[in-house]
This record gives C-alpha cells, structure tokens and sequence, in this order.
C-alpha cells in the first residue's frame, strides 16, 4: 500500500478492530519501506496520527480494551515514523507530538507505557540546538498540573510496577532528564524532588531485583549523584 | 539511505547500554 492510501484510511473514521488492524499494517509499512515512503507519509500523516491519538486519549468511552491498543499502536507507529531523520524533524517540529507522547505515561496500561518513556528519554538526550529535555520536562509538569498530581508521580508509579521493563524505563527517562541538565542546582533540585517523593525507598526494593537492564540505570543513577555531589 | 535511517533505534540502545551517560560523564 502506498502512504497516501494510509492517509485516507487514517482520514476514514475507523473504529476499533478495522481501525487496530490499519494501524498494525501502517507500523509495518513505516518500519520496512524506504525513508521517500515515510516522507511521504510526511506531515500530513503524522498530524492525523497525533490527532487520532488525542481522541483516543481524550475520549473516556474509547478506554476500551481496544481503544488502548490502538493508543499502543500509534506509539510504535510513531517510533518507527521518528525513526529517521525526516521523520524525527517532523515530530520535533509538531507542537503536540512531545505532550502527547507524556500523556501515554499511564502506569494502568505498563506496554505502552514502556514505550512512551523510552521513546521520550531518547527525545530528551538528543543533541539538538532546543534543549529536548526541557520540552520534555515543560510537559511532564503541564500534564501533571492538568491532573493536580506530583510530576513525577506517573514515573515512581511505573517504578512499583511488577514489570521489571518499565522500571527500567522510567529509571532511563530520570536519568536521561537529570543528564541533560547543565546547571547543578537544576539536577540536584531534580533528585531530590524524586527522593522527596519515595524514590529513596523504591531503589531499596529495585536494588534486589536481578535485571541487567535495570542494574545498567541505577548505577548510572548512582554515577550521576556522586559526580555532583563532588561538584557540590 | 545510509545514516538517514535507525536514529530512535542507535539513541535506544545507547540509553539502555549507559552508553549516552557515559559519553556525557567525559
């Protein structure tokens, strides 16, 4: 299928599995057919997916079973359409692609939640001439005033997840977030806000967990605390 | 297409390596 019978599809009001099942094939599409395809696809494809994703998010009645998994399938559809430079650009330049991407930090749906955060820790240690992260950060907080909740809450939440791979998730976005930081003040503000918030007592439990991916973060969580501290 | 394609994916596997704070921590 070429991007532009994507695009009508994506314009024909879908529903449910008609709809899963477009969105599965585009992710495909996008994954394996050649970056003038994805250009193709362009802007135009990727704002109808933003707005498609919105809706879905926004719609109470759409928490179905399937409505999340068209939620999770756009997420991938979107890491693949990021995937090249093109495509990352676009993203870049979308005003809603970073806020909606935190709006899937949902600790009831763990899968795509998995994903959001990583696709967002990538967005925040990119090299690039706007400091990411701090767009990142800037709608971690909107969200969290939005639903009158600590920012970071969403993220301790993943942490006393039981899947072992959000919690590594969500230790790479602090991580990629306290990075990022250039001032000291602002990393260490941003540690202490988590210990604050019983990060402290969650890394005791995460400590006992045997999990490559998981030891990786912490001890880079650990590496970072102490170059600053020696700074301070 | 060379470079152009696999951005998200090297940025991933830096970030679950540690590889992306290390270069930093240098």
């Amino acid at each position: 299928k070429s991007a532009m019978m994507y695009i009508q599809e994506l314009k024909s009001d879908y529903r449910d599995a008609q709809l899963l099942s477009c969105l599965e094939s585009l992710r495909v599409s996008l994954n394996n057919n050649p970056v003038s395809w994805v250009q193709n696809f362009g802007d135009e494809g990727l704002a109808l997916l933003l707005n498609l994703l919105r809706k879905l998010q926004d719609d109470k009645e759409e928490c179905s079973h399937i409505g999340v998994k068209c939620q999770h399938e756009i997420i991938r559809c979107l890491k693949a359409f990021m995937n090249n430079k093109c495509g990352l650009k676009s993203m870049l330049e979308s005003v809603e692609g970073i806020p909606l991407l935190v709006k899937a930090i949902n600790p009831r749906v763990s899968h795509m939640m998995v994903d959001a955060v990583k696709l967002l820790s990538a967005i925040s240690i990119m090299e690039h001439p706007e400091n990411l992260h701090e767009r990142v950060l800037e709608a971690i907080t909107e969200e969290a005033e939005r639903q009158d909740i600590e920012r970071f809450q969403p993220l301790l939440s993943g942490m006393r997840n039981h899947n072992i791979a959000l919690k590594g998730g969500c230790m790479q976005l602090i991580n990629a977030l306290i990075s990022r930081g250039e001032e000291l003040d602002f990393r260490i503000h941003i540690r202490s806000e988590l210990l604050r918030l019983g990060l402290r007592e969650l890394l005791t439990e995460v400590r006992k967990i045997e999990n490559e991916e998981l030891r990786v973060q912490l001890t880079v969580f650990d590496e970072q605390a102490e170059d600053d501290s020696e700074d301070l | 297409e060379g470079d152009e394609t696999g951005v998200m994916d090297s940025l991933m596997e830096a970030l679950q390596s540690g590889a992306a704070f290390r270069d930093r921590r240098k």
